[in-house]
């Protein structure tokens, strides 16, 4: 049986065997981690969320995503080093502990599986996910363009040939459809963080329009320290600075995100990374700066995750 | 399985509003086929693009004709990932 310590977290892995590795995960882990399918994919693959949940019934829960964009290759990665860490800490950080014994943490990392099977084997480039577009030769829809929030509004392209094409209408893809079901039927998530790379970003909302949230005032003032401290956190590990701003100031505006969405749900704890940019790579980082990436991420995870579970709502 | 075979990822670091115009330009037009990995959104943020071997020669003198200075950051993309899978294929037998 493949032991999760035989899986070797500075490597790129392909779908079979980042499923295959969630398996040892909850099977060294059996009273904290649970495999849950949410969904199937356009080509009918399963899409596996792993629940981190040390009881209780409906628990405030933190949604941490990677990987929706498929060629972002760290960031799913960086999703199955995340995983590890979550699970062999509970118990021995006091931190990790406290957070799941309060909170439930449910993680997505191959949020994009038809997209991410598609880099492997065909188009290493591949951003979008693989749906057939009617009318079009072009497959795939921006899975980061497709929420209800903002939807077909500026930033996101109504040409299916384009990388930000936003899809004939808002949830059309499953992949995200099965996101939102899982979101609205579970009722009581607190925290939306999506991974992406590269640009070493810390974003909040909103994307689709440059004007401010109406917490602005809270984020601003009381978060916008907490915002810039987790930066900062991830800052003291390797150097690598981030900017903290609202997606549409900090880099464009941006119809269609999962974390103007999710803000818009309610779950005002909504932020988006862009992981590593070392200027050399771009998306094809090298695998040996899977783990730094990897272990500055969690600081800036870790000091998110903390502030939530002390700042119930 | 796609093959990137020549083609270049250059980075700009755009000084001014105008050229940042510019790329934005050279964002919307579809001939040259561009990818781009950043897009010209802001001075603070580097501008990549990966620019298949074929459009080498007219986008850098696009850039060179408006005096946009630019570097090269991935040589030939698909040693980059003919070395990637390798590692892959690597780990996987390990």
């Amino acid at each position: 049986e493949r032991s999760t310590r035989s899986l070797n977290f500075g490597a790129y892995h392909n779908l079979d065997t980042i499923y295959s590795w969630m398996d040892t995960l909850v099977a060294q882990h059996p009273n904290l981690v649970t495999k849950e399918e949410i969904g199937r994919s356009y080509e009918n693959r399963p899409m596996y969320v792993l629940k981190f949940s040390t009881g209780g019934y409906n628990r405030p829960a933190i949604w941490i995503d990677t990987g929706i964009h498929s060629r972002e290759w760290v960031s799913q990665a960086t999703g199955v080093w995340t995983a590890n860490k979550i699970a062999t800490d509970y118990g021995t950080d006091a931190s990790v502990t406290s957070l799941l014994n309060n909170m439930d943490i449910y993680m997505l990392i191959l949020a994009n599986p038809d997209g991410y099977v598609y880099t492997h084997t065909n188009d290493r480039m591949w951003r979008k996910t693989r749906s057939k577009v009617s009318g079009s030769i072009c497959r795939g829809v921006d899975p980061n363009r497709n929420w209800d929030a903002g939807f077909g509004g500026p930033g996101a392209s109504a040409n299916p040939c384009s990388d930000s094409y936003h899809g004939p209408s808002a949830h059309s893809e499953i992949e995200v459809k099965n996101v939102v079901d899982l979101i609205k039927r579970h009722g009581n998530f607190k925290s939306f963080i999506s991974v992406h790379a590269y640009s070493q970003l810390l974003m909040y909302p909103y994307g689709y329009t440059c004007n401010k949230v109406p917490d602005q005032l809270e984020l601003v003032r009381k978060e916008k320290l907490k915002r810039r401290a987790a930066a900062q956190k991830l800052t003291s590990l390797y150097g690598t600075s981030y900017k903290v701003g609202n997606i549409c100031n900090i880099i464009y505006q941006a119809s269609g995100g999962s974390i103007d969405w999710s803000y818009n749900a309610g779950i005002k704890y909504s932020f988006a990374f862009e992981l590593r940019d070392t200027g050399r790579y771009g998306f094809i980082l090298p695998a040996g700066q899977i783990i730094p990436t990897a272990s500055e991420t969690w600081l800036a995870l870790k000091h998110i995750m903390e502030y939530v579970r002390d700042h119930p709502y | 399985q796609r093959l990137f075979v020549g083609d270049q990822v250059i980075r700009v670091n755009a000084q001014t509003e105008e050229e940042l115009r510019l790329l934005q330009a050279l964002e919307a037009q579809q001939e040259w086929e561009l990818d781009f990995w950043l897009h010209p959104v802001s001075t603070e943020l580097p501008v990549d693009i990966r620019v298949p071997r074929s459009s080498l020669t007219s986008v850098k003198g696009y850039l060179h004709g408006h005096n946009i200075p630019f570097t090269v950051m991935i040589n030939n993309l698909q040693e980059l990932l003919d070395e990637e899978r390798v590692e892959m294929e690597e780990n996987q037998k390990k």
